[in-house]
C-alpha cells in the first residue's frame, strides 16, 4: 500500500 | 483537486449549513441528535490538528476552520442556546459503544504510531459511525422532519462524491488512502437505506419522513 501521512483531503 | 472532491466538500458544507439554519430559524433542535453533532465536532477537532503543523492550501485551511467553527456553533445551539428544545429522551444512543471500538481500532490500524496520526485515524473511523445516534433517534421516534432528511441527504451525497473522488485520484495520480477509503465506503453504506427512504417518501412530496 502507498502510505500517506500527508492528508490533503478534508 | 477534482470536480468530485469539490462537489463533495460543497455538499458537506451545505449539509452543515442546512442543519444550523434549521435550528436557528425554528429556534429548536427537536429531532436532532446532539450526540451525533458532538461526535462530528470531535471528528473535526482530532482531524484538523494539522492546521498547526502543515500548510496544504488556502482552500484547505479555510475549509477546515469553517467546518470547525460551524460544528462548534451547532453544538452550542443544541446544548446551550436552545437546550430546552433538545430531545435528550430520544437521543439515547450509547456513544461509548462507538468510542471504545473506534479508539481501539485507531491504535491497531494507522499509518504511523504518532499522536497526530493516531488521532487522524481515530477521526476517520469516528466519522464513519458518528451519524448513528441521529439515525437511531429517527428509528426510535419513527419520523424525521423533511429538513432533517435534507441534511442527511447532503451528508450522504458528500460521502458518495468522495468515493468518486478516490476512484478518480486512483486512476489519475495512483493515490490510494486505504484507511480513508475503507471507512469511507463503510460510512456510505450506512446512508443507503436512508437514501432509499428519502427518494421514496420525501422527494415525492411528504413533509415528514415516517418509517414503514
Amino acid at each position: 500500500w502507498k502510505h500517506h501521512v500527508l492528508h490533503d483531503e478534508l | 483537486m477534482n470536480v468530485f472532491r469539490l462537489a463533495g466538500d460543497v455538499s458537506h458544507l451545505v449539509a452543515i449549513i442546512i442543519l444550523l439554519l434549521k435550528i436557528w430559524r425554528s429556534r429548536s433542535c427537536a429531532g436532532i441528535s446532539g450526540k451525533s453533532q458532538l461526535l462530528f465536532a470531535l471528528v473535526f477537532t482530532t482531524r484538523y490538528l494539522d492546521l498547526f503543523t502543515v500548510y496544504i492550501s488556502a482552500y484547505n485551511t479555510i475549509m477546515k476552520v469553517v467546518f470547525l467553527a460551524l460544528s462548534y456553533a451547532t453544538v452550542y445551539l443544541i446544548y446551550m442556546r436552545f437546550r430546552n428544545t433538545y430531545d435528550s429522551e430520544n437521543d439515547s444512543f450509547r456513544v461509548e459503544f462507538l468510542l471504545v471500538p473506534v479508539i481501539g481500532l485507531s491504535f491497531l490500524e494507522h499509518y504511523a504510531f504518532t499522536p497526530m496520526e493516531v488521532l487522524w485515524t481515530f477521526s476517520i473511523f469516528l466519522e464513519a459511525v458518528a451519524i448513528m445516534p441521529q439515525l437511531f433517534m429517527i428509528t426510535k421516534t419513527g419520523e424525521a422532519e423533511s429538513i432533517t432528511t435534507h441534511y442527511l441527504f447532503f451528508l450522504g451525497l458528500y460521502r458518495a462524491l468522495y468515493i468518486a473522488n478516490w476512484v478518480w485520484r486512483y486512476h489519475t495520480e495512483g493515490f490510494f488512502d486505504q484507511i480513508a477509503v475503507v471507512s469511507g465506503v463503510v460510512q456510505t453504506i450506512f446512508y443507503c437505506d436512508f437514501f432509499y427512504l428519502y427518494v421514496t417518501k420525501v422527494v415525492q412530496g411528504r413533509s415528514k419522513m415516517s418509517l414503514p
